[in-house]
């Protein structure tokens, strides 16, 4: 069997691009990733292959994932991820994570070295810290990120309906 | 949203994904992407599949798994994500879910019924990375 790598970066619509230069940076990340999980077969397996390609993907920035990952209603990063063995059916996932940017390595750690398959929030934090994974928010948050988060908070109503009552309440709306 | 899906020489089969979830989303909100069975699923002997789209919807149609089954059903990787894709679109309508998996054999396929999803694969001894992002590429 040929080691076979397959990745995708988000299923949407054009307009998540800024523009075409974006949209381009978009594809051509796509093609590191399956070159990251293909030089990752040389030395391990199929877990390896796909922790990689994930990983060049959070590193780029030109994703909702790692780096480029979007802002929540309170104005900041929050991520979820998971990752599947299917020689055992072994799985780490870790989710609301707010100061990662590799989240699919601490989901892998989840699964080789704690009891459990998911951890959340706070639990999912310190395990960063332990493992040096841990980021300030700095590095996940910056001034064009803030920028679109504003401009979607004022058409909020258009896009949630059950939030946007939930949102004003929290006087989140002006 | 980012995932993969691999076999390895050895025949055994990883799936991952990774998101920042949607803008303005309610803190402490959980999609799919860490929930095996909806943004993600591996299985030796069957396919690996990694989803993207709106989490609600793969976590309720457990989109990852579906694929999984269908395999294991002897339905082809090309079709089973297209008949979950198919299956998602007539509960929520279109616009809502992408999909990408492997089978056991190394065969790649991918569907999905938003405007745009990009996707790439690769195998050893393979010249080149195969990208594509529109439906028709």
């Amino acid at each position: 069997v040929k080691a076979t790598i397959a990745v995708h970066g988000g299923a949407g619509s054009l307009g998540y691009f800024v523009n075409e230069e974006h949209r381009q940076r978009y594809l051509n990340g796509l093609v590191n990733a399956v070159r990251a999980g293909l030089e990752a077969a040389k030395r391990g397996n199929a877990l390896d292959m796909v922790v990689e390609a994930v990983t060049s993907m959070e590193l780029d920035g030109s994703y909702d994932a790692g780096k480029g990952s979007v802002l929540n209603l309170y104005g900041e990063v929050e991520q979820d991820a998971g990752v599947m063995w299917g020689k055992d059916l072994s799985v780490g996932a870790v989710a609301s994570v707010k100061h990662v940017i590799n989240a699919i390595r601490l989901a892998r750690l989840v699964m080789e070295r704690t009891d459990h398959v998911l951890i959340t929030g706070e639990g999912a934090e310190e395990l960063a810290r332990q493992f040096g994974l841990w980021v300030p928010s700095t590095e996940l948050i910056n001034e064009s990120k803030i920028n679109r988060y504003k401009s979607l908070l004022r058409n909020l109503r258009s896009r949630y309906e059950k939030n946007t009552d939930l949102a004003r309440r929290l006087g989140l709306l002006g | 949203t980012v995932g993969a899906v691999a076999l390895d020489r050895d025949g055994n089969l990883a799936a991952a994904t990774s998101t920042g979830g949607t803008i303005l989303k309610w803190p402490g909100r959980v999609g799919d992407s860490p929930l095996p069975g909806a943004g993600y699923w591996a299985e030796n002997g069957v396919c690996a599949v990694s989803a993207t789209g709106i989490g609600e919807f793969i976590i309720r149609a457990m989109a990852s798994f579906r694929v999984a089954m269908l395999i294991k059903g002897g339905i082809k990787v090309s079709d089973a994500v297209k008949q979950v894709v198919n299956y998602v679109t007539s509960l929520f309508g279109p616009g809502n879910i992408g999909l990408i998996a492997i089978d056991s054999l190394g065969n790649v396929a991918s569907a999905f019924n938003t405007e745009v999803m990009g996707r790439a694969w690769g195998r050893e001894g393979m010249d080149k990375v195969i990208v594509a992002h529109f439906p028709g590429d």
